[in-house]
């Protein structure tokens, strides 16, 4: 079955989208069959791969709000690079917020969705938007791992302690099977000191620790750019830090295999 | 009457909170008496100005909830600068969006509980949340002009097409006199090409070329360094680039006196 991955942080711009996209493939580039589920309504994800999320197609806004009329399967693109396929967002996603709110089981919309599909890929990644809406709900009602990208800057640490609270709470009434399986430290630069302490931080609270990605995210322009051309920088520029470092961390995701 | 400005962009971490405190700072240095509204559950305005949005004080929770038990003026508080005031976050207002949406008027809660203190500022600065949602919508609905601050990234440059789209429909049905009045270029770094690339779209595109500032924030550590100590960079560090920025932009900022 294939291990389940929200890659969630409330806090913007830290890294989620540049972590599904370059950790998915440079996990494909290991031989694993990965799925990227993109679920935030500005579809970076989705045009991080190359496509427009405006365009019409089935999406995930699809198999939340009419899950009879479009399966996941249907949904399902093949990206430009083998073992490496996505479900893409759409701009209509931003709307479902407020359209999911009223149905009943708002929360498992997308397990429901997404339920036979763990037998067919080794590792499903999927995206959020920044804040911990129904949408990302939705996503730690399905997913049994959560990783958690931290910029190494003072905001991003403090949104720590509000998301291992959610998580417990999704934990307690939504989805037992769900656990903070990894953080990992992002925009690290070693020359300033505010990276540096945040990254002395990680490593030593007593929450997250033991949590702590031994590869580093070091801040990189190469990601931006390979984010402009719609490819992963594992692709775009093999040999840019962005690269390197995104594919030493898919051998140490490996190396954990999802049990805590 | 205080001008009021919504600083926003549904796209994550572009410097928000960044611009709202030290724009606030600068534009006190000035002389102007600017009043910080922070709507953002995460709390960052209110913990970059040294406060602890956990604390249990009136806050914009409460404003929105429980208008009748909380009047706006209680919720002013003083931070360590003349001239500079913050109604608080709190970390309930991550509930509020729920909360508000069976709530007749939802759409203006803010807006009734702020109606009568623009005759007492210069200026009133409102920090958002980084998506579309209801707080930001009572963001809008109160705020005469809005302030993206716009990374000089393609994702951050992306989402100004579903920002120009938003704020169309809130004139056409909540508040006719809200109207975007300028884009600030953030994390600017003239080293990389990215950065340049970004800044070229962002003075050609004829959405938004009479829009951007003059006044580019350059990327800059010391900002991120002074959100750690609760204090804006204008005061933390004058001589710093972000500080010598957002005085700057300040100047620019009331240059424009929010005609269009
Ligand atoms: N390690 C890095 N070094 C430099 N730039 C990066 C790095 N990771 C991501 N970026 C860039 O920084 C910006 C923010 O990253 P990204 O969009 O992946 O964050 P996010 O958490 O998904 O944001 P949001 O909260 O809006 O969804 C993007 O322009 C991205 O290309
Ligand atoms: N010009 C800059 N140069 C370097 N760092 C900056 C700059 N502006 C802001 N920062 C830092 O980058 C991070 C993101 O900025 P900030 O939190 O202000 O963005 P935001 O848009 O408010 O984010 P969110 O979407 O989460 O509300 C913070 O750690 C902040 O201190
Ligand atoms: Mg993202
Ligand atoms: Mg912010």
């Amino acid at each position: 079955l294939a291990r389940t991955v929200a890659v969630a942080n409330e806090k913007g711009g830290v890294g989620k989208t540049a972590t599904v996209v370059n950790l998915g493939a440079a996990l494909s580039m290991e031989g694993q069959k990965v799925l990227v589920v993109d679920m935030d309504p500005q579809g970076n994800t989705t045009s991080g791969f190359g496509f427009d999320s405006g365009h019409d197609r089935i999406s995930t806004y699809n198999l939340i709000m009419n899950p009879k009329e479009a399966s996941a399967k249907e949904a399902i693109i093949n990206t430009a690079w083998p073992g490496l396929y996505l479900i893409p967002s759409h701009v209509d996603l931003a709307g479902a917020e407020i359209e999911l709110i009223k149905e009943m089981g708002r929360e498992n919309k997308l397990k429901k969705a997404l339920s036979g599909l763990r037998a067919e890929y080794d590792v499903i990644l999927l995206d959020t938007p920044p804040s911990l809406s129904l949408l990302t709900v939705n996503v730690f009602s399905f997913a049994t791992e959560v990783l958690v990208p931290c910029q190494t800057q003072p905001y991003a640490f403090a949104a720590l302690d509000n998301l291992f609270d959610t998580i417990s709470t999704i934990k307690e009434n939504i989805n037992p099977d769900i656990t903070i399986t990894g953080i990992v430290a992002t925009f690290f630069d070693k020359r300033t000191h505010v990276s540096q302490m945040i990254m002395e931080k990680l490593n030593t609270d007593k929450r997250c620790s033991n949590l702590v990605y031994k590869t580093v995210i070091r801040s990189n322009t190469t990601i931006a750019a390979s984010s402009d051309v719609g490819q992963p920088v594992v692709f775009f520029r093999k040999n840019s830090y962005g690269s390197m470092d995104y594919i030493q961390l898919a051998k140490e995701f490996l190396g954990r295999n999802g049990s805590e």
